[in-house]
């Protein structure tokens, strides 16, 4: 299973529709400072089921959606699709690429879809349950990680090593 | 799960000392369990002993080999269970340049197994990924896409686009 | 000391948005006190917004936007009451190379009445010192100093001694 | 007043007697990752008065103390001279050039000298008490300094706002 495509829809500062084409191997993004590069982090972490405002850098959940700009007026709901492909049949599902999709509203009701059909967040975490890619997993790695992985002060070390077994 | 946790710590164990070698070009490292006497509830301890220097707690350690044992172990979860894609953001900031060219042999021997995204401002690690994303935001506030090549990386950094996505 | 206190902030505060405004090429920042009626025992709240975008909590700043926010408090605070030194150390790992240019500048407007010692990796800031202190290791655990000049960076950073100081 | 001159004998890593003469404007330290830059700016905040061991990383004031290599014994004592110049007359003293030092011994017990005259901790303290320069004070910035000012979980700010009044 590998990362193939990703899209943001008025996801933080991404207003207009963006796509991201993903290849094996290494892929680097890079951009100046405040330009949306962890925004496409949190937006990973979030179509994977994040439900904490904090670890999205924001208060409450609205905080994902694109709030306007001096020119632009904030939208009214963020999506992200996240599509992956399930040619080694990593998933028990009988499809080669798999789409998962979160909605959210200013009203602050996520809705999940699996190739477009709706379903509930437990449905897309047990999906990724044996995959080591859930939203709080060491698949995902800030710099402030580091910090965490060598103080160990909440027991994120054995946390890893349970998500690893 | 109390066998699989033992059994899953032991392999991880292994590599950490692998890697760590690899990484700080020699020197010692290990992990092991509290001895809370459950391994269920025991914390993970780690050892770290940078070439030539003296076995000492791990917070005397430097930025830079805090940074660099945080990494051995996170390659040495995947090692243990391969993840099928990781994120990394900004994990190489604290590194002076050797440090970074062996991170990024390291990422090299692994990408057979994972897919990686690396965000990163330096130019050593950009140049070794297969592919690139430019994040611009030559309008204040809004986030875009661009497809890089590695010539483009200046223009990009100073928010001038290069080609619509 | 109330009377201190109030007085000192308003200096701070003044100076704090006019220095964010240098740092960030425009925008605006402001410095309050909670409401806590006591000005003594209230805290200090940051409100930022860097150019183009929309005032939102500082927690939605992007790593590089939070370093020089910091920065420009830090600043403010040597310009209303300058310290005879200071001391930073790799406070310019986020930035990217333009931040880093607008740093150095107002370290530069700084110099006269402030002598700084700066830890840093990167050679921007390096070229802009007005004398150089190399670190090696050469054996392993034994720390030594050697005067650098600017063309023997390369040779200190690969633990190569340069001259007995 | 300013920085002149820096010396280190078995402090930390600096085995060897270690001497740094600084100059006015910018200095800048380099070296690769571990090799002892951070060490330097702990003599300074130890010099200044720091009582907290783990503020300079380590868990007992005697991990300040050269702790040996595979090749070389531990010592017995650590030594740090700072020299400021007073040609401005900071200082209450009629001298133009101020010497602090601090020496500990294995024995965990810490002397002071003010110009090689023995005095108490809170001699220093008062000395440096109005110059904005004490241990925890806003002239020595180190990296993660950089979220407490953001954060400010613990007052931090205030804190720093009660210095410079
Ligand atoms: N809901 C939102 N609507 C609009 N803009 C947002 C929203 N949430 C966050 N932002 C903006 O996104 C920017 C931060 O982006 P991000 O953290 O991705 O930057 P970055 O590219 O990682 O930068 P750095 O290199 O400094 O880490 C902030 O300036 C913030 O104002
Ligand atoms: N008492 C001591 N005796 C001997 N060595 C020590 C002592 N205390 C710390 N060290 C060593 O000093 C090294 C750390 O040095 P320091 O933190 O100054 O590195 P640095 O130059 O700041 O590196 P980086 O660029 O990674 O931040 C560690 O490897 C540690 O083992
Ligand atoms: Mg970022
Ligand atoms: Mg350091």
């Amino acid at each position: 299973m590998s990362l193939s495509k990703l899209e943001l829809i008025g996801f933080k500062s991404f207003m207009s529709p963006v796509t991201l084409d993903f290849r094996e191997g290494i892929t680097a993004i890079l951009g100046p400072n405040g330009c949306g590069k962890t925004n496409i982090v949190d937006a990973v972490r979030w179509v994977l089921g994040e439900q904490s405002a904090r670890q999205l850098r924001g208060t409450k959940m609205e905080n994902v959606i694109f709030n306007g700009t001096q020119m632009h007026k904030p939208l009214g709901c963020a999506v992200v699709n996240m599509t992956v492909d399930n040619a080694r049949g990593v998933f028990p599902l009988d499809y080669s690429e798999i789409t998962i999709t979160r909605k959210v509203y200013r009203s602050g009701i996520s809705e999940y879809f699996i190739n477009k059909s709706p379903c509930r967040l437990k449905d897309i975490k047990e999906l990724f349950a044996d995959t080591g890619t859930g939203s709080h997993s060491y698949a995902v790695i800030e710099q402030e990680m580091i910090e965490y992985v060598l103080n160990d002060a909440h027991g994120e070390r054995r946390h890893m090593f349970e998500e690893a077994s | 799960a109390r066998k699989q946790f033992t059994e899953t710590f032991a392999i991880v164990r292994r590599y950490f000392s692998e890697i760590f070698q690899v990484l700080f070009e020699g020197g010692e490292a290990d992990l092991s369990l509290s001895d809370d006497g459950d391994p269920l509830e025991a914390d993970v301890v780690i050892t770290a002993r940078p070439k030539g220097k003296r076995l000492q707690d791990i917070s005397l350690l430097s930025g830079g080999e805090r940074a660099l044992t945080a990494l051995s172990l996170l390659f040495a979860l995947y090692k243990a269970k391969p993840s099928p894609f990781c994120i990394f953001d900004e994990v190489d900031a604290p590194l002076d340049d050797a440090n970074i060219m062996r991170f990024v042999k390291m990422l090299k021997k692994f990408q057979e197994e994972t897919q990686f995204v690396i965000i990163t401002h330096n130019k050593r690690t950009m140049e070794v990924a297969d592919s690139l994303f430019g994040i611009t935001m030559e309008e204040k506030g809004v986030s875009r896409v661009v497809s890089v090549d590695v010539r483009d990386i200046e223009d990009v950094l100073a928010n001038k686009r290069t080609a619509p996505q």
